[in-house]
């Protein structure tokens, strides 16, 4: 598998809505 | 920095981890405040100034570790037992040599231990006493006798039944994790109160209370599990936040992130949807289907990427594509490079440049395009992996293997 590892996550708001079965990207996190 | 469409534009010395955490100490009360492991933010005592080379190699370990597991995930409990004899201790991945950690509080009273956040395993634990052979941590170890509200868990409970590897004593429930390397966490499965937050106190949440734990678990006091099994913190607390969790990893060691549970998301996000695999249960999966570098999408057939399949992890570092993509994201970024003088490679990162003499660097910008149209524009501080300033790396690798 590919694997996207947590520097390219960084300073992103990543969302685990397991629930509703999404993941989500919101760029300008950790503020 | 400026950035444009197609390249972000930095001073060089803001490549470079600060000395000081630059984090307030006071943190939101309604999020875990979360920070590297080893900066200066860090609960954990810095030992030996961290080597990248030998993190990067620990991080291949955990990616040789996920790749065996998935592909040999039909039938988990036995090849949980056959992992530890298949893959030598040298090149056997760890799930606890994750970089990220958060404080958490365990039983009544409570007490504050620093663990590391791992989406890609289940099991939460934290190494407890009376203890046969733990490794040394920073906090002192939990003692559940001291604790008023600690239950153990009896081997006739469908709760001993949720874990991948138990067995029994004296009529009480054992867990039992072992990973790759042969790393390993063993104890009584029990259930105390959880503080995550002051708002967020849990009872009765099940846990490892570890009573033989060895691996690179650095100082931390155990591991918070938030993988997608039921045993996982996670699912466990479901029906009070709803199924949802969210972080923010800092772009500096000097800074601090978040880890929050429930909640809504903020308004910018983009969401694409997560797959579910049964056989491999633990991890989140999406489609990965496009990769853009400086506002051009690269040459890659989408089957490249659904061929192999894509997760999302807290504890891999560095991103790992399929050997063509990474070959086409390779091949544009040095295009784009040029005017830098190429560097060494270092372990596995084999793009690396001199920024020697250079106030500011111009860098293209890198975007992982997911199914939906979700877009991951990756942070300034997520293309390149800097050592030095005589050696910044290109932060992504290559699988081996196509079908990796």
């Amino acid at each position: 598998v590919g694997i996207i590892g947590n520097v390219q996550q960084k300073r992103f708001d990543v969302v685990y809505d397991i629930t509703n079965s999404r993941i989500g990207f919101g760029a300008n996190g950790c503020s | 920095g400026r950035e444009t469409e197609s390249r972000h534009v930095v001073s060089v010395r803001s490549l470079l981890p600060g000395s000081v955490c630059s984090s307030p100490r006071d943190s939101n009360p309604f999020m875990l405040k979360v920070v590297h492991r080893h900066g200066p933010c860090s609960p954990l005592t810095p030992g030996q100034k961290p080597d990248y080379t030998e993190l990067l190699s620990q991080d291949q370990a955990r990616v040789n570790w996920l790749h065996h597991w998935i592909s040999t995930s039909s039938n988990q409990k036995s090849t949980r037992a056959s992992l530890a004899a298949n893959i030598p201790a040298s090149s056997g991945g760890s799930i606890g040599t994750g970089n990220y950690v958060v404080n958490v509080g365990f039983g009544t009273p409570t007490k504050e231990f620093t663990v590391v956040f791992d989406t890609g395993s289940d099991l939460t634990w934290i190494q407890c006493s009376p203890c046969r052979s733990c490794y040394p941590q920073q906090q002192q170890l939990f003692d559940p006798s001291r604790s008023s509200t600690y239950s153990n868990i009896s081997c006739n409970s469908p709760k001993c039944s949720q874990l991948d590897s138990s067995s029994c004593l004296a009529g009480r429930c054992r867990y039992e994790v072992d990973y790759g390397d042969k790393s390993q966490s063993e104890g009584f499965f029990g259930s105390d109160t959880l503080t995550l937050t002051p708002s967020d106190v849990l009872p009765n949440f099940l846990f490892g209370c570890g009573d033989q734990n060895k691996g690179l678990f650095g100082q931390a006091a155990g591991l918070l599990g938030l993988g997608r099994q039921p045993v996982s913190l996670v699912s466990q607390l479901k029906s009070k936040y709803g199924g949802v969790f969210s972080y923010c990893l800092p772009s500096t060691s000097s800074s601090s992130g978040y880890l929050k549970l429930g909640g809504g998301a903020p308004s910018n996000v983009n969401f694409t949807p997560m797959r579910a695999s049964s056989s491999q249960p633990s991890f989140y999966f999406l489609d990965l289907v496009a990769i853009e570098v400086g506002g051009k999408q690269l040459p890659i057939s989408q089957t490249v990427f659904s061929n192999a399949g894509t997760l999302l992890d807290s504890g891999t570092v560095i991103t790992r594509l399929p050997p063509s993509a990474y070959a086409a994201l390779r091949s544009r970024f040095r295009q784009l490079m040029t005017m830098y003088k190429m560097a060494p490679p270092q372990s596995i990162l084999d793009t690396c440049y001199d920024f020697t003499g250079n106030d500011t660097v111009s860098v293209p910008t890198v975007a992982l395009v997911f199914g939906g149209g979700a877009t991951l524009n990756v942070d300034f501080t997520g293309i390149l992996y800097v050592f030095n300033m005589s050696q910044a790396c290109l932060a992504f690798a290559g699988n081996d293997d196509a079908s990796d």
